[in-house]
């Protein structure tokens, strides 16, 4: 690759080819962007979160993280096209650059390296991370039940042979550590988006409770602001509620934590559902989801932008 | 490498809450090694679940005999696996 313009956005990469793209991306627009390595997996891989920034420090700043769950390819794909999107439009879209020059924008492309490492080498439909069980032969922790918010509860299991097992304890899993040390080191996050695949949905907190999150009435007009900004791209139908409500009691989930943590404006995605394909969604459909997704994300970015707490 | 040759996932769709009863049910026999994509939640949303091949006619009999519809949403994980490795080598030929 000999600059980001020549990487294939259509396609699905490895880990070592989407760190490659990330430097080069760094290197191509140092005044914007920067890569800050948040800590270490299990396997010893560097965690990576891309930083877009114009200068300031702790600004109020929007994360994204994609593809907690390994499998969920088109997750990745959409994160690194999402990425190139906001340094392409940096300085030429009204929007992106009135957002910059207040705010950062903080990207984890591959949330769990190890996992995704595991995907493209070994099993395709590994989901967890590969942290060792003691006293289990089974591997791994579903990061997404792993956070510090009704940990233990309803909708996580405490076998580790299950596909959500949520780990001994809270934060076991470094990949969930590193993102709770940098949120809270920051402490100035306004706005946490947390996307998956395949569902097609647009949840907010809580999913550990039927207690109605404080600000229910706001995320939900909000959602569904996303939602229609989403489905006039394609016309994707997509169902957003509250994670209980809408789909099903999970405990330990990443943005019921990071919602308690103050972040106001916390969501999760659920991409493309074809009823075809599944985690295996044909690389064609990569920038058609990421296109409408970004829809979505960037209502949510002016609506936290035009909204200061 | 792990294959997945003559895996399906099915596509489950449930009429009421009983037969999502009999879905989580169905979760919880570890021995079929089933993997739920989506899991059992509600009637109004579909259950999508990867069955390894020795399980297939297992979890069939299981659906049949309780009156729960099911579609092959995917019938040979593993070919639609290869399309996806041939698509990745292509595209990556192209780059070079």
């Amino acid at each position: 690759m000999r600059n980001t313009d020549s990487f294939n956005y259509a396609s699905y990469h490895t880990l070592d080819e989407i760190y490659n793209w990330m430097d080069v991306l760094v290197s191509e627009q140092s005044n914007l962007v920067s890569k800050i390595n948040i800590g270490s997996t299990f396997e010893n891989r560097p965690i990576y979160v891309l930083k877009f920034s114009t200068g300031g420090t702790k600004r109020p700043a929007i994360w994204i993280d994609t593809g907690i769950h390994s499998r969920e390819w088109v997750t990745q794909a959409s994160g690194i096209w999402m990425a190139k999107k906001i340094a392409t439009d940096y300085g030429k879209d009204a929007f992106i650059t009135s957002i910059l020059n207040e705010m950062d924008i903080f990207i984890e492309i591959v949330t769990n390296p190890d996992g995704f490492h595991f995907t493209h080498t070994k099993n395709r439909m590994w989901r967890k991370t590969r942290s060792i069980n003691s006293g289990s032969s089974c591997v791994g922790v579903d990061p997404n039940r792993n956070w510090d918010a009704g940990f233990g509860g309803a909708g996580a299991s405490s076998n580790p042979c299950s596909e959500t097992y949520r780990g001994p304890r809270a934060n076991s899993e470094s990949e969930v550590k590193s993102i709770v040390d940098f949120v809270k080191s920051h402490g100035n996050i306004k706005a946490f988006i947390s996307i998956h695949s395949y569902s097609q949905m647009l949840l907010y907190p809580y999913g550990y409770t039927k207690t109605p999150a404080p600000n229910q009435q706001e995320l939900h007009s909000l959602a569904r602001k996303a939602i229609d900004a989403l489905s006039s791209l394609y016309g994707t139908s997509y169902r957003y509620g509250s994670i209980i409500n809408t789909i099903y009691q999970a405990s330990g989930g990443t943005i019921d934590w990071t919602y308690n943590q103050g972040i106001k404006y916390s969501y999760t995605f659920e991409l493309r559902d074809t009823g075809r394909y599944g985690f295996i969604l044909p690389a064609n459909q990569i920038i058609p989801t990421a296109q409408e997704t970004w829809l979505a994300i960037t209502t949510i970015m002016e609506h936290t932008y035009n909204n200061p707490y | 490498q792990k294959i997945f040759v003559g895996d399906q996932v099915l596509r489950i769709v449930t009429k009421d809450m009983e037969q999502v009863t009999l879905l989580k049910d169905l979760e919880e026999l570890e021995n079929l090694e089933l993997d739920f994509w989506k899991g059992p939640t509600h009637p109004d949303f579909p259950t999508d679940v990867h069955v390894p091949f020795a399980s297939l006619q297992a979890v069939k009999v299981f659906l049949e005999s309780n009156n729960i519809q099911y579609s092959i949403m995917i019938e040979d994980l593993q070919s639609v696996v290869e399309e996806e490795k041939i698509q990745i080598i292509r595209s990556r030929s192209i780059e070079q």
